[in-house]
């Protein structure tokens, strides 16, 4: 069951998707489990779906794992999962914003990269599409969204770890997403977890403008890395991908920004040990817990924001 | 699986503008197969750098010809994939 599941180890693609249909099974009122897509290798794509109630309520979109890689971060969705389950009709906050709004949590947004990293290549961070004329394999897809496409920031070389791909959308991994959020129409808050330097990022990449929304976002990433902090001392840094990192194009929350969903974020999750991708899985559970005051400031503040 | 013995992580620190260009050089030599973890940005920022075996002299020798303080942040990264792959089925073995 979901109780005996390990959440401090590191789980294979099957591991997950059956922890997966364990919580559905354990939670039908509350869970359910939606196919959004195949990969490019024929994978399905799941995202599961926490709901009270009511049809297309406004919703918070959480996805990991998008650089397959990062395992703390769908190590981390799977513990967020559960914690949800737990902390409804418990946690009075939580409660509250849950009989409101909807949560999509996507655990691994790139599957292919995924099996490919317990399979063959730990160190893989891309999805694993062939591109026609090279040998080269798969395209980040955190720089193939359209938005700021194709511009500095992002490699049009396809044997780069940072090659942006053909076209936007060309990965099926990121047009499933694109397709589920449009269709959707009511998504609130979209956040994308990566990792690691311990950042909170919002938009932009792309460009030196600043967003529209800049100073509402900067003081709801402030409040969100004292809340992490808060936990076990994890010193985060925040600000706009460009400002904190470096120009970075065509990425996830550059496009969902574009949409109106103005609470979009990207985290880098920890290594405070210098360990790197390599994050031990003794640090899975505290990585998780920190990581997840500060989603809970996220959904709160847009629960008690609505636009 | 693919194989990573031998193969380092630098933490780079870059003191100057001029020394991440210098860096962000190594970057395009696409025969020093280099993986960048953290990229070249600004002063300040940690630059870390997955070095094959075969390339490490190159790089260290580079970076020391230039100035470039760097430190081993991972030693070999076999070890750590080992160390995880043993973790990982001592849980699957207990699990079943």
């Amino acid at each position: 069951s979901t109780k005996t599941f390990n959440y401090a180890t590191y789980h294979t693609l099957d591991e997950i998707y059956e922890f997966m249909d364990l919580l559905v099974t354990e939670n039908p009122q509350l869970v359910s489990k939606i196919q959004i897509g195949n990969t490019f290798e024929g994978r399905p794509i799941y995202v599961l779906k926490f709901s009270t109630g009511g049809t297309n309520r406004p919703a918070i979109w959480i996805d990991t794992g998008i650089h397959s890689r990062e395992w703390v971060t769908q190590a981390s969705g799977v513990w967020f999962a559960k914690k949800i389950t737990e902390d409804y009709g418990q946690d009075a906050a939580f409660t509250a914003i849950l009989d409101n709004m909807d949560i999509f949590l996507e655990i691994v947004t790139n599957p292919d990269g995924f099996a490919y990293t317990h399979k063959t290549n730990r160190m893989w961070r891309k999805t694993r599409s062939r591109t026609q004329g090279s040998l080269c394999v798969g395209v980040d897809p955190n720089r193939n969204w359209d938005a700021g496409f194709g511009l500095a920031g992002a490699s049009s070389n396809p044997c780069s770890d940072t090659y942006h791909g053909k076209f936007a959308n060309s990965e099926v991994e990121v047009k499933s997403i694109v397709d589920f959020v449009t269709n959707h129409g009511n998504i609130k808050a979209f956040i994308s977890i990566h990792s690691y330097s311990q950042l909170l990022l919002y938009p932009y990449g792309y460009t030196s403008e600043p967003a529209p929304d800049k100073e509402e976002l900067d003081q709801l990433a402030k409040s969100a890395v004292t809340a992490l902090t808060s936990l076990y001392g994890t010193k985060y840094k925040y600000g706009s991908i460009i400002d904190t990192i470096y120009q970075a194009s065509g990425s996830t929350v550059d496009w969902t920004y574009s949409q109106g969903i103005k609470y979009s974020f990207t985290f880098e999750l920890r290594d405070t040990g210098l360990r790197g991708f390599l994050l031990p899985a003794s640090q899975i559970i505290p990585t998780a817990e920190e990581t997840w005051l500060a989603l809970l400031t996220i959904m709160d503040h847009t629960f008690k924001h609505p636009y | 699986n693919e194989n990573f013995v031998g193969h380092q992580v630098l933490r780079i620190s870059a003191a100057n503008e001029a020394q991440v260009q210098k860096v962000k050089e190594l970057e395009d030599l696409e025969h020093l197969q280099l993986d960048f973890w953290r990229d070249p940005v600004r002063p300040g920022i940690p630059i870390d750098v997955r070095v094959p075996f075969t390339s490490i002299q190159s790089v260290k020798v580079f970076l020391e010809s230039h100035g470039i303080n760097y430190e081993i942040m991972i030693e070999d990264i076999q070890t750590l994939l080992d160390e995880e792959q043993k973790q990982m089925s001592a849980f699957q073995a207990r699990a079943l």
